[in-house]
C-alpha cells in the first residue's frame, strides 16, 4: 500500500506540474 | 434560485468536468469482449493511472484550487483519488449504454481477479448512486465536493479548504431543490453518498494488495 501512495502522489505531483496530453 | 454567480460555477465545473476524460482508445479497449486475466489487470491499472490525470485536470479548474498551498493541494488530490475514481465509475456503469456494454463493464471486474468481499461494495456503491438518478451537475458538484475535503491527512490550511468547498455545497444544494422538488431529501442523500465513499477509499488499500496477490 505505500509503494501505491508514492506511486500515486508522483502521479499527481507530474499532471500538476505539467499538461495532461489529451 | 441560483445566482448569476452560482450559474456561472456550476457551468464552469461541468464543462471542465466534460473536457477531461480518459483518452478514447483506451476507453474502447475497455468495451472489448474478450480479454486474459493479465490485459485485464494492465488496462485497469493503465485506466487507473489516466483516471488520476483527468482528476488532476479537472481539479485544477476548481476556482481558487491553484491558490492554495502546493502542498495541501498534493494532500487534497492524494486524499480524494481512489473516492473521484469511484465516483467517476459509477457514473460510467449507471448511465444509460448500448446494448450489452454494461454487462461487458462488470464482467471485467468479476473476472479481474479481486475478491468478492470487494466487489459486492462496489457495486452496491454503483447501485446506490444510480438510484439517486444524478444529474452530470450533480457528478461534478460533488466530485469538486469530495476533492475539497479539508479533513484529508497533511492538509495544513483546513480554512483555506473549506472556504473552497462551502459555495460548492451551496450551489448543489439550490440545484438539489430546483431539479428534484420531489425528493426534498435528495441533497442529504448525496452526502450519504460521500460516506459510503470513505468505506471504498478505505478498503482499497486492501483491496489492491489481495488482487495483486490473486
Amino acid at each position: 500500500p505505500s509503494g501505491n501512495t508514492i506511486g500515486l502522489e508522483a502521479i499527481i505531483r507530474k499532471a500538476l506540474m505539467g499538461k495532461y496530453d489529451e | 434560485e441560483l445566482s448569476q454567480e452560482q450559474q456561472a460555477l456550476l457551468n464552469y465545473i461541468v464543462e471542465a468536468y466534460n473536457k477531461h476524460r480518459v483518452p478514447q482508445d483506451m476507453a474502447k479497449k475497455l468495451l472489448q469482449e474478450h480479454f486474459s486475466a493479465e490485459e485485464n489487470f494492465l488496462l485497469l491499472t493503465e485506466m487507473a493511472t489516466s483516471h488520476v490525470q483527468v482528476l488532476v485536470e479537472f481539479t485544477k479548474n476548481i476556482p481558487g484550487f491553484q491558490s492554495l498551498d502546493h502542498e495541501d493541494q498534493i494532500a487534497l488530490l492524494k486524499g480524494s483519488a481512489v473516492e473521484a475514481m469511484f465516483l467517476r465509475s459509477a457514473e460510467v456503469f449507471t448511465k444509460k449504454r448500448p446494448q450489452g456494454q454494461t454487462e461487458v463493464l462488470e464482467e471485467r471486474i468479476r473476472k479481474s481477479g479481486i475478491s468478492e468481499e470487494f466487489i459486492t461494495p462496489m457495486f452496491n456503491f454503483y447501485k446506490s448512486i444510480g438510484e439517486l438518478q444524478m444529474r452530470q451537475e450533480e457528478h461534478a458538484l460533488l466530485t469538486a465536493i469530495t476533492i475539497l475535503s479539508s479533513d484529508r491527512p497533511y492538509v495544513k490550511d483546513q480554512q483555506a479548504v473549506e472556504q473552497l468547498q462551502e459555495p460548492m455545497l451551496e450551489v448543489l444544494w439550490k440545484f438539489c431543490k430546483l431539479q428534484h422538488p420531489q425528493d426534498p431529501q435528495h441533497f442529504a442523500r448525496l452526502l450519504g453518498r460521500l460516506t459510503e465513499l470513505r468505506t471504498l477509499n478505505h478498503q482499497h488499500a486492501e483491496m489492491l494488495e489481495s488482487w495483486r496477490m490473486s
